[in-house]
């Protein structure tokens, strides 16, 4: 599963999520990229995430609307808010990870499995990619 | 001054401990490249959503990841791809399921979105939206990849019992009194008369991790 979170000059944010979904599924199996709240939300007024991993866990999980939600209600940080989210998706059984941006430029990364691959680039042109581990 | 973009390339495929120097090399240009494509979008002063969008697209049309061109096999043999996008600003919302033949279906979600009153479209439905819209239309060999489709053949066998990593390694047991399931299944996929695949592009020198996607 591949993402994209982004901020443009004008303060927006979005989030996108394109997926093959998982080797040898069945019966017409739907995973969490698609499903708006779980793998993939964006709303100015918390953040924009997309997800990558186990979907069924993050649907359960409604991970992307959970880190917005803890934002908006609990006043967390987005950093705090992506983590405790995806200690919730661990806790239920399942693994992946995230990457979250909220309005101010703030950036999240954080996932429980092997094999995650991410990356950014901010306004100055610094960028890294990761690859773990 | 604060446009910002941040990506994902997949999570519980290969890690670094178990590719090639040849084989990082290869996902952080593709990796580097999306994230480039991007930014270049922010700094013209492009929307969020067109960030995002031309960013996945360089994902999507790269056999290395499990989206679009390098999408995994489902039991029967097909690649279905789903996607969704939103903006931050409206709300608004917009996604595919299940979808066999469009050529990225990132922006099929995002047309989903935009021209439709509708957020989530699948399957032929979509498809026909897809084409209706005028977005680009392959045949669904164009997605098949032969690293992905060894890895539906291992998924299979290792369902069937038959494990071929394992199949290597000594055992402690003794020889069944039966023969061990050594085939697997082999699921057929449509290829053009006369070889391989429309589309097809050289195979992938890259295998998946343990989870299969």
């Amino acid at each position: 599963t591949v993402g994209a979170v982004a901020l443009d000059q004008y303060g927006n944010l979005a989030a996108a999520t394109s997926t093959g979904g998982m080797t040898n599924k069945r019966y017409g199996r739907v995973g969490d990229a698609p499903i708006i709240g779980a793998g993939t939300y964006a709303d100015n007024q918390s953040c924009a995430i997309s997800c990558t991993g186990w979907g069924e866990y993050f649907i359960r999980a409604t991970v992307a609307r959970d880190i917005a939600a803890r934002m908006e209600y609990g006043k967390q940080p987005l950093q705090q808010a992506a983590q405790a989210t995806i200690d919730k998706v661990a806790q239920l059984g399942g693994d992946g990870g995230l990457i979250g941006l909220d309005r101010q430029g703030n950036i999240t990364m954080p996932f429980n499995s092997e094999g995650m691959y991410r990356g950014y680039i901010k306004a100055n042109g610094q960028s890294e990619v990761l690859i773990y581990k | 001054g604060r446009i910002t973009l941040v990506i994902h390339g997949g999570a519980g495929t290969i890690t670094r401990a178990n590719m090639t120097p040849e084989q990082e090399k290869a996902y952080r240009e593709v990796l580097n490249q999306a994230l480039q494509v991007g930014y270049g979008v922010l700094q013209k002063g492009g929307t969020s959503l067109d960030a995002v969008e031309a960013t996945v697209r360089v994902m999507e049309d790269s056999p290395l990841f499990n989206a679009g061109k390098g999408a995994v096999f489902t039991h029967e043999g097909r690649n279905e791809l789903d996607a969704s996008i939103m903006d931050g600003k409206t709300l608004r919302a917009g996604s595919v399921a299940g979808i066999t033949t469009v050529r990225n279906p990132i922006t099929a979600a995002r047309t989903v979105m935009e021209k439709s009153e509708h957020v989530m479209m699948v399957g032929p439905g979509a498809e026909q939206f897809a084409k209706e819209k005028g977005l680009q239309i392959v045949e669904p060999s164009y997605f098949y990849t032969e690293a992905r489709y060894n890895q539906l053949q291992k998924a299979i066998a290792k369902e069937q019992g038959a494990v071929p990593d394992q199949l290597n390694t000594p055992t402690k047991a003794a020889a069944p009194a039966t023969a061990p399931a050594t085939e697997s299944k082999k699921i057929k996929v449509k290829q053009k008369a006369g070889g391989k695949p429309q589309g097809y592009l050289e195979p992938p020198i890259f295998t998946e991790g343990r989870k299969y996607g």
